[in-house]
């Protein structure tokens, strides 16, 4: 899991 | 982008509008914390640096534009307009804790170590604690004007509908991010008392006092 899943949020 | 997350993006636009109609129509920024403001600037500047690397949406870009600027639009107001009405002396939190403390959080827990991936995981562990100037503000002062619990009620809510929204895209999605949950809880619960009193006493006519 890199994290980048959720970074489309703010 | 589910209902949740959109409703908690718009009570966060709304609760900048609230604290600029504040400082608009009292000509004042008394009750505001200068150190609060000042830190959530450092934590758009640091997650939203994807602006140059990484395009969502345009709706995403523009919240994220709108953030920056109106955090250093705030600073600018407290700093030069309002100057005389910001008082220094209730504003006490040692905020090098803070900065400090999510650096150490940041370095231990990002998930990659580059530049971008660990300062985006500072800015969640710095906008985890960044209410705390704030709200040590209002306990030494005891009360506040009414618009000012607005706004904070505003920011608070933005918190709390984004675990809604973390259940939600765990459900739907399966994806889950465990610093921003882990972050995102933490904030929210830094809110309970505030909210109490809040709903207690505030929506129901009356002052914000606190007990």
């Amino acid at each position: 899991q890199d994290g980048h899943q959720l970074k489309d949020e703010l | 982008m589910n209902i949740f997350r959109l409703v908690a993006d718009l009570m966060h636009l709304g609760s900048i509008l609230i604290l600029l109609l504040k400082m608009f129509t009292s000509r004042s920024c008394a009750g505001i914390s200068f150190k609060t403001q000042a830190l959530y600037l450092i934590v758009f500047v640091t997650r939203y640096l994807d602006l140059f690397t990484h395009f969502v949406s345009v709706y995403n870009t523009f919240m994220k534009i709108f953030f920056i600027s109106s955090a250093g639009y705030i600073l600018y107001m407290m700093r030069v307009p309002l100057k005389d009405t910001y008082n220094k002396h209730l504003d006490a939190f040692r905020w090098e804790f803070l900065l400090g403390g999510a650096g150490v959080l940041a370095l231990v827990f990002t998930h990659k170590y580059t530049v971008i991936e660990t300062l985006w995981t500072y800015s969640i562990f710095l906008e985890m604690m960044a209410i705390l100037p704030q709200l040590l503000q209002l306990q030494r002062t005891g009360e506040a004007e009414t618009i000012t619990t607005h706004y904070l009620f505003a920011l608070g809510a933005y918190r709390a509908l984004y675990i809604v929204n973390w259940i939600y895209r765990y459900e739907t999605e399966h994806h889950v991010d465990a610093i921003s949950t882990m972050a995102g809880i933490v904030q929210t619960a830094l809110y309970c008392d505030f909210f109490y009193v809040y709903f207690t006493r505030v929506l129901k006519g009356k002052r914000f006092k606190l007990p």
